[in-house]
């Protein structure tokens, strides 16, 4: 018996020319039988998925024979937002390197790429309204994103399904941004002499929000998705309390010595900006912890991994989207097989309503730069993050690590034998197929 | 399959697949036709993913001959 064809069908309106958001429908049907398999989903973002699944059904004897057996799916993604953060600060990676990331996170079924672009080290974002921002902001003028750089790397993940949504993280970890953007910080004093160093965002300034209005604007045209992550987290401010004219700016605006108050009111003034564009923001939990105003629907990505589940309940009890971080955090990494952790950790087992639980759209496994480059991004993120691909795609019920190990390992050889240098995940070997 | 899908039945009838003569193409009634350029890249994406490595390297129309 053979099977000749498969054949795709979409039934609503495709959304072919579409870049994939937050409301796309990825779920599909696999119907595989003599001679014609057919794959139905409503849109293409479901048919993308159906092919990865159809994909991993066909099987390579040791002769070379090709063989799949008869099979039905109906299948369906447990969470919306299933993410990979890359940090490209810490240290530059290739765009080439960034393909690849796409590559495997569409063999694992993820839909967004958290991309943190810029951070203390280095400014690779090249800016159109502010060229000198990468021009001294990063490690050198080969270590940028153009804008050309940008839109194929959008357009590649567009082509698998892949939303991306660039993090510009501030009023902290901004020391690159200071270099390009004159004023922009804070300048730091020791015992009223002006010192050297720089700190956070300087939020007395009106010139910073014009700054970051006409900042703002280019990334909201550039990148087309609906979220624009602006960070919040690890404020430091020492900084901000030895600067005279921020502590006048403290008492003019009656803040005391409460600093948590000028950071709310900065960012505040940046989440307008953001809603001012139509756009809507993500923001770490530090804002939400520091009584920061939100709008309704800005969504709190959940980082610290103490206590993450009472976050969670109370982010989500006060009616916030989240999405979850904490136990993912694979740049932290060990001896032995880790991924175990990722793949039992569970999102939702936290006190709270039906309602809560409604409002976690998902999570994000992340892989943070300060000892990731191009040399070892691959194999440190997979097969590890694909624990946690499965445990934002399927039931809830899937969770038995002996059954998940033999599907994973032979998952691994697959992303091997597709180019992904995915590490091991214990002893073993992948045939001769795979060109190890 | 990993990510495990919401729901899978797998049969044990198996079905031979001859890379050479094997297509993926858009359904007649789908709405995405053949201008859907996401789709078209897709398929020969995944056509080699799947049989990529056996045209490399074992040449046309083998499977032909049995």
């Amino acid at each position: 018996p053979q099977l000749e064809k498969l054949l795709v069908f979409i039934n609503l309106e495709p959304q072919c020319d579409a870049f994939p958001s937050l409301s796309s429908d990825e779920s599909y049907s696999l119907l595989v039988q003599e001679p014609v398999a057919f794959l139905k989903a409503n849109e293409v973002w479901g048919a993308l998925r159906g092919l990865e699944t159809f994909s991993q059904l066909v099987y390579q004897d040791p002769y070379g024979t090709f063989t799949i057996n008869e099979s039905t799916i109906a299948d369906s993604p447990r969470f919306p937002h299933r993410g990979i953060l890359i940090d490209t600060s810490r240290h530059y990676l290739p765009v080439k390197t960034i393909f690849k990331t796409l590559d495997a996170m569409a063999f694992n079924k993820f839909n967004v790429l958290h991309w943190h672009i810029v951070d203390d080290q280095s400014f690779p974002y090249q800016s159109i309204t502010f060229p000198e921002l990468s021009n001294k902001g990063s490690y050198s003028l080969s270590h940028v994103y153009t804008p050309s750089d940008i839109h194929t790397v959008l357009e590649y993940a567009r082509l698998r399904g892949i939303r991306v949504i660039p993090e510009f993280d501030s009023p902290g970890h901004t020391q690159s941004w200071g270099k390009g953007q004159k004023n922009l910080l804070t300048p730091c004093f020791s015992q009223k002499i002006r010192i050297q160093k720089v700190g956070p965002v300087d939020p007395s300034l009106n010139t910073t929000y014009v700054f970051f209005d006409t900042f703002f604007k280019e990334i909201s045209r550039v990148f087309p998705d609906q979220f624009i992550h602006l960070g919040g987290d690890e404020v430091e401010f020492e900084c901000w309390a030895s600067n005279p004219n921020i502590q006048n700016f403290m008492k003019k605006k009656g803040f005391g010595n409460n600093f948590k108050r000028l950071e709310s009111f900065y960012i505040k003034k940046i989440l307008d900006i953001i809603t001012s564009l139509k756009k809507s923001s993500i923001v770490w939990q530090d804002v939400f912890d520091d009584q920061v105003e939100l709008q309704p629907g800005t969504v709190v990505e959940v980082w610290k991994s103490e206590y993450y589940l009472n976050e969670l309940a109370q982010v989500t009890a006060s009616g916030f989207p989240t999405i979850l971080s904490a136990p993912w955090y694979l740049d932290l990494i060990s001896y032995g097989q880790d991924w175990r952790n990722y793949y039992i950790a569970e999102p939702l087992n936290f006190e709270g309503s039906e309602k809560q639980k409604q409002l976690v759209i998902g999570g994000e496994a992340c892989l943070w730069g300060e000892y990731v480059d191009a040399t070892n991004l691959i194999p440190r993120l997979w097969p590890r993050a694909s624990a946690v691909g499965e445990r934002l795609w399927s039931p809830r019920i899937v969770t038995n690590l002996e059954n998940a190990y033999r599907r994973l390992a032979v998952h691994r050889c697959r992303m091997v034998s597709r180019g992904i240098a995915a590490q091991p995940l214990f002893t073993g070997y992948c045939n001769y197929e795979n060109k190890m | 399959l990993w990510p495990m899908p919401r729901s899978v039945q797998v049969f044990p009838r198996l079905l031979y697949i001859s890379p050479e003569n094997f297509q993926i193409d858009n359904s007649p009634n789908s709405t995405a036709g053949p201008s859907c350029s996401l789709l078209l890249e897709a398929f020969r994406r995944y056509y080699n993913y799947m049989f990529g490595f056996y045209k490399r390297h074992h040449g046309p129309a083998k499977f032909q001959d049995k």
